[in-house]
Formats: structure tokens, sequence, C-alpha cells
């Protein structure tokens, strides 16, 4: 029901990532992530895995694209959004001049 | 309208640049407008400085209280617009070079502006209207929600449901007439998205997102800006 030309023969749960501390040791090697303690080492592995399932969601809500472990793979995404965004929630300014429409024929 | 139209083909885009952990896409996302509408009123393309507005610009937005550019904790690009409007302009990035740490001192050298704004305004709601501004007077500054960006890695992105929550500043660069969709089986017309991650994330630091019906809220806030020669 997912893909047309692709059957997944697998289950769907968290514990069938396969080779997720794999894909993890790859990870911390691809973008030299090194942790401080084994804690924040073990926290950063679940949030990893967090993120496997929902880049699989993603890539089920966005076929078109490729998603996947990228260097976020490790930050919840409360941290993505506070470290890596930054756009004040505001429309834009009602008093702000407005571009002229523009001819789109020819 | 060209079917296709990228400004990288015409030099007016500099390479792709790293906010770091650092909530500065805002600066970012009215640099690379400022860049590009430079390099079209004077056909020199400069790296402007990021670093000026992280630290100079606490330019507010007079009807919404609290709504001011703070550095790595957020900002506008029309607010920065204003801003470079009326600090005189903006410095190059080497004379004034990204650091991505803010609550440092200003260091605005007037002296030493590069690129100054003329005006700028926003772009209405309309995807033709965008394309055609967009080829007419440079990359332009938009907002998007970014929820897919996270895990983005390549392709054009068109997700059946994506929140219209603007929450990252990027630059449209350019547009495409049509790529490959698997599922839906038929060509999609994209937009091409400069993004401030760097070089490894997504398509060389460029993300693709489909046109035609404001997916994560990309035509919703978009703005131009226009340059003066001051060097």
């Amino acid at each position: 029901e997912d893909d047309l030309l692709i059957r997944q023969v697998v289950p769907d749960a968290e514990e069938h990532l396969l080779n997720a501390e794999h894909h993890f040791s790859a990870f911390k090697a691809k973008f030299g992530r090194t942790y401080a303690t084994q804690e924040e080492h073990d926290h950063r592995f679940r949030i990893f895995k967090n993120n496997l399932l929902r880049a699989k969601s993603h890539q089920k809500l966005d076929p078109s694209a490729v998603h996947g472990v990228t260097k976020f793979s490790d930050l919840t995404p409360a941290e993505f959004r506070r470290q890596f965004l930054g756009l004040k929630p505001l429309l834009l300014p009602t008093d702000a001049q407005k571009a002229p429409i523009l001819p789109t024929n020819d | 309208l060209p079917s296709d139209f990228d400004w990288r083909d015409h030099g007016a885009v500099t390479g792709v640049k790293n906010q770091g952990s650092c909530g500065s896409c805002w600066s970012f996302s009215a640099v690379g407008a400022l860049e590009g509408a430079h390099f079209l009123s004077t056909g020199e393309l400069v790296s402007l400085s990021e670093q000026q507005l992280v630290d100079c610009d606490h330019e507010c937005d007079p009807e919404e209280r609290g709504a001011c550019d703070s550095g790595c904790n957020g900002g506008l690009m029309t607010t920065a617009f204003e801003y470079s409007l009326k600090a005189g302009g903006l410095m190059r990035e080497n004379d004034y070079p990204y650091t991505g740490r803010d609550r440092g001192p200003c260091k605005f050298d007037k002296s030493k502006i590069a690129a100054s704004v003329a005006n700028f305004s926003v772009v209405s709601l309309d995807e033709e209207q965008i394309a055609a501004n967009l080829v007419k007077n440079g990359p332009l500054a938009v907002g998007i929600n970014a929820v897919f960006m996270q895990t983005y890695i390549g392709g054009v992105s068109c997700p059946y449901i994506c929140g219209k929550h603007l929450d990252h500043g990027v630059l449209l660069v350019g547009y495409g007439a049509g790529a490959y969709a698997p599922i839906r089986l038929k060509e999609k017309p994209f937009w091409i998205i400069k993004n401030s991650w760097g070089e490894s994330w997504g398509e060389n630091g460029y993300y693709k997102i489909c046109r035609g019906h404001n997916v994560c809220g990309v035509d919703s806030m978009v703005s131009t800006v226009a340059a003066i020669h001051t060097s």
C-alpha cells in the first residue's frame, strides 16, 4: 500500500530498525560527533533512532524527495528548531511597501 | 517568463554559507537577497556580512511589540532590510566575518560599506508574481516551514501535508519546469532554494520544493530588495 514497486517485508516496530547501531556509528564518524558521557551517548542514540523513524515517516509523506540521516539526526525537533531555525513568528508587516504587479505573459 | 531559471547560472549567488548553531537564518536570507540585488545593480558579486546584522540589527516591527531582530535568537528579513536602509548598508563578509555568536559589540564601520539598500517590498502570494519578481529583481528572501528539512537529503520535496507556520528564512534563487515525481507519476515544477546549513546538507546546500500549492508556506512571506551602487 506504501509503494507501487517495493513491498515491505519487515515489521514497522522500532526494535526492527535494521542496524541502528551501525547507522549511528556511521553518523558519528561522518559528522565528527563525540559525546562527553555514556549517558549523553545513550540519550543521543535514542534520539537518533527516533529520527530514523521520523525520516521514514517523512519519506512516506514526501515521496518525491529523499529523506534519511542528516547532520541533524541526533537532535530532537525542539533542539533543531532552537539551534538552526530563527525566523520570528510574524507575518509580513501590513505597512510594508508592496511590489508592483509585473506582467507575466511573454 | 522562462520555463527554467536559476540565478546561480548568472553569477548572482555567493557560495553556500553555514549559520552554525545560531538562529540567524533571517540574516543569511536577507544578506543573500542583497548580494543578488547588488550584483544586478553593479555587476559585481560581493559576499556581505551576516554578522553585522547579528551584532548590530535590533530593529523592531512597529506593529508587533517584542518582534525585534535579535541575533541568534531570531529575526525577520524585512526588518533586516529596514536596518540596512537606516544604517547605510552592509560591510563585506571579509571585513566583518561571521562567528555564529551573538551578544558581541557592534563593529560596524560606515566607511567600509560595500552594498546599500535602495528600497525593499513584499511580493504578493501569487506564484507567477513571485517568479516574475525573482527574474526581474534577483533572488528573493522567503520564509518557510522547515519541518521536512531536518531529514531532507535530496530530490524535490513535495509533502502531502506540511504546516504553513513559518520558522526558517531562506533564499529563493530559481525554479525549474519539472522533475520526476515517482509516486505521483508526473513532472512537477519546483523552486530552488539556497539554505544556510553548509554544503554538506541537502543538494550541496540547496533545497528543492514543489511549486503550485504554497507548500510549507513558501509563497506566503516573500520580499525583494533593490540595491544602490556605493563602492
